[in-house]
């Protein structure tokens, strides 16, 4: 997965996401697809959730999954996941413990579902997805309503171990990119989506950032690969979201 | 179909609108509604393409192991502690295994692959 948060030169903030989903889970030899991506693919629908008549928050789903991966409660935070994976805290003590009774930690996608249908704020939001326990690691990215808000919170399974603030990001303020791998280190050399997308967003640069040159980031190889199953654009102020259904035809990485 | 990643393509700028085609439909859902009822809509729409898709799953455990035993003893296992599942996400499962006729602890198995796959 790749995800953007990136501020216009006129403090518009963005949020833009690719889900990529199905490594190692069957290989079409004929279509050269990974099976599982091509089936998620017809699943993908939007949904808004409504409480008296109103939009609570709307979100991105595999239809028949209720957790969040992607969404967005109008005025107030966007939220995206990225997979972590990390060897001194996987899922695999977690489940066992949660199959043994000790039920202290959170289901991801279960967790994000509260954190949409409770937070009412971004710093609310950010508290309990840096604080509550959970039973495998992950990459949030959380976004705010005004200039200069949003994060990514690097998870273990106890605590949040990094909180990557846009304020103290070094060399580019303006937008913030997440990967599937810890941003203080680099990235797995034969997966490396962070530096092409970087060099995108710095070539297309902060004036022309929105929708349009995100969406073009987004839609770039290696960012864009046969994993890839939709891309979501939001914007927090306005409640704008869409979501686009994603395929990378030939010449396209299979990661 | 491998092109490594130091071998990317230029960025790109012309990709934006993408097709309408490509532009993934809106359902509503009511927290108001009973969990059980309240994904009725939205399965019924992607019952199949839900079950072509665990049953792609299935087919890879079994191609993997060798056997269907594997992926099944895991569903009816989980079947067992989809008790545990807080609400109102259980009650939601349930009500999505009714309308599509897909068994409980393979919806299950399906709410919680991000930990799954991770394991």
């Amino acid at each position: 997965c790749t995800s953007v948060l990136a501020e216009d030169s006129k403090g518009v903030l963005y949020h833009a996401r690719n889900l990529d989903f199905g490594l190692f889970f069957g290989w079409d030899k004929a279509k050269k697809t990974w099976l599982v991506t091509e089936y998620l693919r017809p699943t993908i629908v939007n949904i808004r959730f409504k409480k008296s008549g109103q939009t609570v928050f709307m979100s991105t789903h595999f239809a028949g999954y209720v957790g969040i991966l992607t969404a967005l409660k109008p005025g107030r935070f966007s939220l995206t996941v990225n997979s972590r994976n990390s060897l001194d805290g996987s899922s695999t003590l977690g489940i066992i413990e949660w199959i043994l009774g000790k039920r202290d930690a959170v289901w991801m996608g279960f967790l994000t579902r509260r954190v949409m249908e409770t937070a009412d704020s971004y710093a609310q939001a950010k508290q309990m997805l840096t604080g509550t326990k959970m039973l495998a690691p992950a990459y949030f990215i959380l976004g705010g309503n005004s200039t200069m808000q949003g994060c990514i919170i690097t998870r273990s399974r106890n605590a949040a171990i990094d909180v990557w603030e846009r304020s103290a990001a070094a060399n580019h303020t303006w937008y913030l990119l997440q990967t599937n791998y810890d941003h203080w280190k680099p990235p797995f050399v034969l997966d490396d989506r962070r530096t092409p997308g970087n060099k995108c967003m710095m070539a297309k640069g902060q004036a022309s950032m929105g929708f349009k040159e995100i969406f073009n980031v987004l839609s770039s190889i290696p960012v864009l690969n046969k994993l890839t199953t939709y891309t979501a654009l939001m914007r927090v102020d306005t409640g704008e979201y869409h979501s686009y259904r994603q395929t990378c035809k030939d010449p396209c990485p299979i990661w | 179909a491998f092109v490594p990643a130091q071998f990317t393509q230029e960025c790109r700028s012309d990709t934006y609108p993408p097709p309408s085609s490509s532009e993934v439909e809106w359902f509503d859902v009511s927290l108001d509604e009973a969990p059980i009822i309240r994904w009725r809509h939205v399965v019924a729409r992607r019952q199949s393409q839900i079950r072509d898709l665990l049953l792609q799953f299935k087919n890879f455990i079994r191609q993997l192991t060798g056997s269907s035993v594997y992926f099944n003893l895991v569903a009816r296992s989980l079947t067992l502690i989809a008790p545990t599942v807080p609400q109102p996400y259980q009650d939601e499962m349930v009500g999505i295994s009714t309308v599509t006729g897909i068994p409980l602890g393979e919806i299950l198995l399906y709410n919680i692959f991000y930990e799954a796959t991770n394991l």
